[in-house]
């Protein structure tokens, strides 16, 4: 499943809607230290289904919710949308569609929101539409900033993980 | 399964021992079982020696050969099992120019097969994507998506 | 012994305060123990806040904004008490442009109190030395010495 | 104790003698990917009196000794020489010289061989010295490659020794 477009939305630095049109080959994200870039790839996995704020750098999951700036106070609500195009790859009941938005929203309160294509689900249809198609659920899809060395420096053993992932 | 973990470890140590001489221009490397005997259970090591050096424990490379190594073995198992999209977040900080130059080649390459998103601060890196996102902070802790002008690469990213 | 600790983290803290804003134009950080009621065995915290954002935790800070905490913390230590020399190996890899000529004006002030050996790939940080030395390995394997010259400075590293 | 000039010969990457004169100011060492810049940090840790291994990289101590290369065979010694202007900062018993030369040795058998100014010392005498001057031994004195963001991820407990060092 090819990524279209991803819109965030009051998640972590993104206090205004912001929208991203992903297409083929390289898409370059840049920009000054601190202006959300990496928050860009936390947007991906949380909307994926990242369950461990510690993963998203947070101490709470309600971390991820914009806190406010100088000029701008708190927001209730965070919410990320990762459009898929269906390149066929997808599990039957929604071949039918072209295209498969997969939407995640937290409130404040703590209270969790999961959508595929604006229908309410649970978070295991995320996740299994997830695991089905294979996108970013493998370690080595998604490579975090400052991570890269830990191949080589991790343990034999945790090596091993990630060869068990291809298999 | 045994089974699957051995055909996975061969496949990958086999494209593993191709991809590192693409991005060292030589040199070899491979991956190793530590147990070969128990292959429910074996750690994995990675061997490294690039072009010209005597072989010595993958501890003592430097801080960008050691970066050089892990994506040589990333792209290894990105062209194995090719994921749907690829999230690369500042693997190229630690290397020089030269090895920068490796690495877009490669990346080039291998995002004929799959999308790629890649954050940077490197020139070239930028000058090597197909489209440019720039985040700004005008306001300060409010992050908003530009257009980037870089020769002729400009994306008007609002939608 | 209690007293030379608090009298540490007091001189310290209060440098940190200081110097943050200087590298990051603004903002503020300080550090914090963990337990004011034990002195003997209590943790120092970090708490930094860049300009213009919001107090959070300070894993949520990006790569570059915790290197840059980091500097302070390391400057504003070396300025409380200062080693003869001070070696710095790729400290400015995750910063950017801006951020790398803040972290130079800076260490362009303090090394007149002390040596400082800087290690780098950054072109501006190189315009910063006082004098460079080159190593290379025209024979693969084999490090040497050379000239580099880089405008002005020109470093004939062969003694 | 400013350090006049560095000598390498035989340590790690450097089989041919080097040497490297640091002045007054920012003395900046360049040069591609696995050249040798962070083995001159080594061999600066080393000659002070390093005797981990792992800190040095290496998984035994004989790892600092030049192990030969496509070009070159392995050598039987590793050679480190710091020398230091004596600014008046010394243990008295090194008052009357300008300038003190700390040698360290490691031959292949594993003999090692320390000397000052060319004089036989223990390895004790190395490190009183360098503790005497607080050259060099403080934690924050060497930031080494990677490790700059550690400050901020270690664990207060950990962190507090970096204040320890200064009290
Ligand atoms: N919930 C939140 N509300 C507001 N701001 C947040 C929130 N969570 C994180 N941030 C801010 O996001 C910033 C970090 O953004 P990010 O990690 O994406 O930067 P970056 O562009 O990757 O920078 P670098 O180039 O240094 O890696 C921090 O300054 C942090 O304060
Ligand atoms: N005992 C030894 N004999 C020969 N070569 C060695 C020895 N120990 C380390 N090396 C070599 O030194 C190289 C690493 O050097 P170093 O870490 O100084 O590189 P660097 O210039 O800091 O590079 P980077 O910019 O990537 O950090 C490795 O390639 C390693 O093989
Ligand atoms: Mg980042
Ligand atoms: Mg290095």
């Amino acid at each position: 499943m090819r990524i279209q477009r991803l819109e965030i939305h009051g998640f972590k630095s993104f206090a205004d809607k912001v929208v991203l049109n992903f297409g083929e080959g390289i898409s370059g994200i840049v920009g000054p230290n601190g202006c959300g870039k990496s928050n860009v790839v936390d947007a991906l996995r949380w909307c994926m289904g990242e369950m461990s704020a510690k993963q998203l750098r947070g101490r709470a999951m309600n971390d991820i919710i914009f806190a406010g700036c100088d000029s701008r106070g708190p927001l209730g609500l965070a919410e990320v949308t990762i459009t898929f195009n269906n390149d066929g790859n997808v599990p039957p009941q929604y071949a039918a569609y072209t295209e498969i938005a997969v939407t995640r929203r937290l409130h404040r309160d703590g209270t969790s929101e999961y959508l595929i294509n604006k229908t309410p689900v649970r978070l295991r249809d995320i996740t299994d539409l997830f695991l089905g198609t294979g996108v970013g659920t493998r370690a080595y899809s998604i490579i975090e900033q400052g991570r890269i060395g830990f191949i080589v420096s991790a343990r034999p053993e945790d090596r091993r993980t990630i060869i068990e992932e291809v298999a | 399964s045994r089974d699957r973990f051995a055909e996975a470890f061969r496949a990958v140590n086999e494209m593993f021992q191709k991809v590192f001489p693409r991005l060292f221009r030589g040199g070899e490397a491979r991956l190793e079982l530590t147990d070969e005997e128990n292959l429910l259970e074996s750690g994995v090591e990675i061997v490294s020696q690039p072009p010209g050096k005597k072989l010595q424990s993958v501890s003592l490379l430097s801080g960008g050969e050691k970066a050089l190594t892990a994506t040589a073995l990333v792209f290894a198992i990105f062209l194995i099992k090719p994921s749907p999209f690829c999230v690369l977040d500042e693997v190229d900080a630690p290397l020089d120019d030269a090895n920068v130059n490796r690495f877009n080649e490669m990346l080039r390459d291998i995002s004929k097969i799959s999308q790629f998103i890649v954050i940077t601060h490197n020139k070239l890196t930028m000058a090597e994507s197909d489209r440019l996102y720039g985040i700004t902070m005008e306001e300060p802790g409010l992050s908003k998506v530009v257009s980037v002008n870089l020769g002729s690469k400009v994306v008007v990213a609002a939608a």
